[in-house]
């Protein structure tokens, strides 16, 4: 399967509604100093359901745009998967969505219909996204990170993915 | 618990040599031809969980130096090989990286890349970079610029496919 | 002792201003021929050295936001800013720079050469890059490279102010 | 005032004699990864007395060079200043050197008379090379971090400098 495009709504310097997509099997994200790349990956691990700390922010309500051209809509995050391809041309498709309600808590739905976050998750999983281990996300300047781990926290790591 | 985790640092442990190999080699320098070599070794052979792994590269044409010792590209590199050896244990449908490539030159960037274009089919990869000589490889694009007025982020996707012969 | 501190603390907060508008101007464009601004705040009047100092800045044509919301290359900027800030009030003779261009895009990276290019009379540069738009805007160069047999590094110096008009 | 050469024996990728030089006004030091680039910036760093533990070592003895084309003469790097010119094209010149003794002790020189490391540290301070500051140095993926520490650590900072 794969991301095959995303919705996104007053989420950071993305303001209004906003179509991204489709991506194809190797995308390129491109753009100049703080034009909204890793806002765009911020969006990306926001609806795999990643907690806020993890993503420069400190608290949900962080995620909601402070422009003058944000709209009056909820933020909120789609990722549409598509499965693999079931023969001429079937696919399964999936749609989550992540909304921050006006309490700053989080609302999860699939297909379109509120689920709980643990049904959510489980689905994720299903796909194969084990958000837990982020074994799929790298940050900006997290990479060499990675090599450098002590033995222990790659056990740590092995331990998370198994 | 055991089980599980010693069936996962097989795995990764036994690829993690030919990934980095196929990440490193370079086929047109004589020298290079065959890449450099990885290793993923148990601090505690009993209980694995219970104490470290050590995980160390040598790059082509190198002698064993402690991972510390590394340059920041053969770091980068080192770290891509085990992230990729990780994935393929229990593949994410997608992968998305930002700004690994910092610290890559040119040459490591042409490996990367073409290590990336050999394995896109199985898992994608959405990667943002800065670098032209890595974005140009890609199949499409997703591009991101600050509108003047009001602020906020434009985006523009470009299906490179389409160019195969112009920016190759 | 707080006399010391303060003396210092007033110097750096006096200039980060101006240094972060010539690194971040641009006079090409009308939106952004004055730059953006910086400030050093101290969280206790009284006893400066008891207490912090807070460090904003906010990039042409912006909005406030704090520092952790900043991108990389805007991070890198003020970084940047600070350090020249910093060194101004007690200058070192030289000052040497590890790939600090890393996160930089195009335009930064031409701010940035233009700004060291201007200050290098006054404090002599020293600094690593893999970046060709950085490097030939420098006086000299001196490249290294990996010696095939021996595996020790050799190294090439080269002047490029007999070049002013071939690189430039 | 500035630096105007360097000469390296033995210290890490440089194995043997070399002489580095002279640097101009603004320099840039270029080439492929692990070509040897930030072993330079160790070098200097070195030579103005930072201490092992920074420099991606643990120990003093991890500088000395493990290539097979090293020669037998001690690890040792030596820095060339110039001062600022005093007329029709006269400088003071020191030359600052800084050896790994065979017991991995360092050894100081300035103009080749061997001194203590409180003297030579004095000197260098003369000269404005405050080492226990380091703000004439930034580390690879150091840069970023100069920006976001706390407002503890700036204040530090800043007393340092003062
Ligand atoms: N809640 C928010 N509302 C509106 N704008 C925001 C919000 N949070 C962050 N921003 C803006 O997003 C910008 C940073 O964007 P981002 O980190 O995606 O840049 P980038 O494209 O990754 O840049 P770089 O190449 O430097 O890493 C900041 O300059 C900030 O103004
Ligand atoms: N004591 C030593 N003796 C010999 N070689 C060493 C020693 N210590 C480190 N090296 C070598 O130096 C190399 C790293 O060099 P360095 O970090 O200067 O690279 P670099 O040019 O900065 O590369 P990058 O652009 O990736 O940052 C390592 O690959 C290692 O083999
Ligand atoms: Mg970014
Ligand atoms: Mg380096």
């Amino acid at each position: 399967g794969c991301l095959y495009k995303l919705v996104v709504q007053n989420f950071k310097s993305y303001a209004g509604y906003l179509e991204i997509g489709p991506f194809k099997d190797f995308t390129c994200v491109i753009g100049p100093n703080g034009s909204g790349k890793s806002n765009l990956m911020d969006a990306i691990s926001f609806v795999v359901g990643v907690t806020a700390t993890t993503l420069r922010g400190s608290r949900i309500a962080d995620f909601r745009s402070n422009l003058s051209t944000a709209s009056a809509s909820p933020t909120s995050v789609s990722l549409f998967y598509r499965g693999p391809e079931k023969g001429s041309g079937k696919f399964d498709e999936i749609q989550f969505t992540r909304t921050i309600t006006s309490r700053d808590t989080s609302e999860y739905k699939i297909d379109n219909k509120k689920v709980d976050e643990k049904e959510y998750q489980r689905r994720l999983k299903s796909i194969g996204l084990l958000v837990k281990s982020r074994n799929f996300l790298v940050f900006q300047n997290e990479v060499e990170a990675v090599a450098q781990k002590t033995p222990k926290q790659l056990t740590e790591l092995l331990e998370r993915i198994s | 618990r055991c089980e599980l985790f010693n069936k996962c640092f097989d795995h990764v442990k036994g690829c993690i040599d030919e990934i980095y190999k196929e990440l490193t080699c370079d086929p047109t320098k004589v020298e290079q031809s065959v890449g450099g070599s990885a290793y993923l070794t148990l601090n505690n052979q009993e209980e694995p969980y219970m104490d470290g792994i050590k995980y160390d590269t040598i790059p082509p044409g190198k002698r064993f130096m402690d991972m510390t010792h590394l340059s920041g590209g053969e770091k980068t590199v080192a770290a891509l090989a085990l992230l990729f050896a990780i994935n393929s244990y229990c593949p994410a449908p997608f992968i998305v990286l930002d700004e690994v490539d910092a610290a890559l030159d040119a040459r490591n960037v042409a490996k990367v890349t073409r290590y990336i274009q050999s394995r896109r089919h199985e898992q994608q990869c959405v990667i943002i970079s800065l670098k032209e000589r890595f974005y140009e490889k890609a199949d499409g694009l997703v591009g991101i610029c600050r509108d003047i007025t009001g602020g906020h982020s434009n985006v523009f996707t470009l299906d490179l496919s389409m160019y195969e012969d112009g920016i190759q």
